[in-house]
């Protein structure tokens, strides 16, 4: 009871994880939340795009509830004055915080990101965001483009940085702020990467040599594929390193050299979330909250790597709707630490082989309708009643099940950090 | 006890891709693909669906999906045309 909630939100990852037994990405930070974490390996999204996927979750209703399959509408004016998980926490006297991109911005969030009823102080949006899709990638020649993959000198970056960094830093000062408060605050933390452009510290590419990068395991188009099911992978088309290959629509292949070149950039943007992440939990234990916080880290939804000759969201297969799910219980899913135990010591990437196993793993099936009933019955809230079918005129109440009774956490088990990869 | 599984959905504005297929507006949209992800099986229609009224229509199936998860993990055999799914069918609605 009384726990905080630091909820983490990202942008397109899929489960490349070494927690979820990735064999490739070096995730190391990530991993050793999971290995102090009741992790989901089968959770899903309900629609594999962005603002649709983030308004039913964190409404807990699904995309037919929302009426919102696309950017351009705003659930409480177009379908229902449906309640939020963070206006909820902000109901039972919590301090709601976002920072990043939790809600989609624009329409889909009333162009506030649902400020006030959500939060209790205007949401941080890095200023570094304006520029995610400005020409600042160097191409060969010199010159600057807005490329897909976009391996960045920070410092030539529009004021020396990236949303990312900004974000954590901005999460960090608040961490500092409420450590010193006796406030309950539910503090949301949205980052960018690795959604495109896969512009990150061009740094990581070391942890991925192309020759060690390989082809999806099925880089084609399958034959029994209904042609409605099939997903044109537009807004990549549309960056200027693709653009410049000119791939006929739909049906196209990008060619094999550039293909392992996204899936490098994507797992080497996944290693600079991880080392955000890492901060940013490193500053959870400095701040002395690690041991009354409760940890989420999720995503919005998956991002196809060439399966099925596709690429980015936009489809019903598992590659774009399955995402990492992970609960920080302190006391539930680790033992109580000792004041002042550090529980999310930093790791670096390029140092640590990271790839500890979970402390608890479901493979039960689950989806991220769940979460607004999951953290509201781990704070030790009043979990919203089931929705009644139809619920448009419901204001507060979830589709998803509670998933508290899936933690099948041994009582006091260490946590299992170490290099075991996970199953 | 029911089996669980995990329900997404995805709007399309035509049978055939077209520029405006991964993110159709919801004036556009005319099918919808919803699927039920069980531990062993990925189970898709693609409906009509009507954005004026929000309805879907399960009588008018566009096409279908049926991956099997255990032999097929990777989603590449869709055998929705060559096995009888009525049960499925009765599942997702």
């Amino acid at each position: 009871d009384g726990m905080n909630v630091l909820f983490i939100i990202v942008d397109d990852l899929r489960p490349v994880l070494g927690c979820y037994g990735d064999k490739v990405v070096k995730s190391p930070n990530i991993d050793q939340l999971a290995s102090r974490s009741m992790v989901f390996s089968n959770a899903f999204a309900q629609q594999a795009v962005c603002a649709p996927s983030r308004v039913s979750f964190l409404t807990g209703r699904r995309p037919d509830t929302t009426r919102l399959y696309d950017f351009y509408s705003y659930w409480r004016a177009h379908a229902g004055n449906y309640s939020t998980l963070p206006q909820f926490f902000k109901e039972n006297g919590y301090l709601t915080l976002s920072v990043g991109k939790v809600f989609h911005p624009g329409v889909s969030s009333n162009y506030s990101d649902d400020y006030p009823y959500s939060w209790s102080i205007p949401p941080f949006h890095p200023s570094a965001e304006k520029h995610e899709n400005d020409k600042t990638c160097r191409g060969k020649d010199g010159k600057l483009y807005a490329n897909l993959v976009c391996p960045v000198n920070v410092t030539e970056m529009p004021g020396g940085t990236l949303p990312d960094i900004q974000s954590t830093e901005e999460a960090i000062h608040l961490l500092n702020i409420m450590k010193t408060s006796r406030q309950k605050f539910f503090l949301a933390v949205g980052y960018h990467k690795p959604h495109i452009p896969l512009r990150y510290p061009q740094e990581f590419l070391k942890l991925y040599p192309l020759e060690n990068i390989t082809l999806a395991p099925d880089p084609w188009v399958p034959k029994k594929l209904p042609s409605v099911a099939y997903n044109p992978w537009t807004d990549i088309r549309q960056r200027d390193d693709v653009e410049a290959l000119n791939v006929s629509f739909p049906y196209g292949a990008l060619p094999e050299d550039f293909q392992r070149r996204i899936r490098q950039s994507y797992y080497a943007a996944v290693s600079y979330l991880d080392v955000q992440v890492g901060q940013l939990l490193n500053a959870l234990d400095d701040a002395g909250l690690s041991n009354n916080t409760i940890v989420v880290f999720t995503a919005d939804h998956g991002w196809s790597l060439g399966e099925h000759g596709e690429w980015a969201k936009y489809s019903n297969f598992d590659v774009a709707t399955r995402v990492p799910l992970m609960f920080y219980v302190p006391g539930v899913t680790t033992s109580p630490g000792s004041p002042g135990a550090r529980v999310f010591p930093y790791l670096d990437p390029f140092s640590h082989p990271g790839g500890s196993a979970p402390q608890g793993q479901s493979k039960e099936v689950v989806e991220l309708l769940s979460l607004f009933p999951t953290l509201a019955e781990l704070a030790g809230l009043q979990v919203p009643p089931a929705c009644p079918q139809p619920s448009l005129g419901v204001v507060l109440c979830t589709e998803g099940p509670s998933l508290v009774h899936l933690f099948n956490i041994s009582e006091g088990r260490e946590g299992s950090g170490g290099p075991a990869r996970c199953s | 006890h029911e089996e669980p599984a995990a329900f997404s959905q995805y709007p399309r504005p035509a049978d055939t891709p077209q520029w405006n297929s991964d993110k159709p507006r919801l004036k556009d949209i005319r099918i919808m693909g919803y699927s039920m992800r069980a531990s062993d099986y990925r189970f898709t229609l693609w409906v009509q669906f009507d954005p004026s009224s929000f309805t879907a229509n399960f009588s008018n199936v566009h096409a279908g999906e049926l991956y099997m998860m255990d032999s097929d993990p990777n989603q590449d055999y869709n055998i929705y045309n060559s096995t009888s799914h009525g049960w499925f069918y009765q599942k997702i609605l």
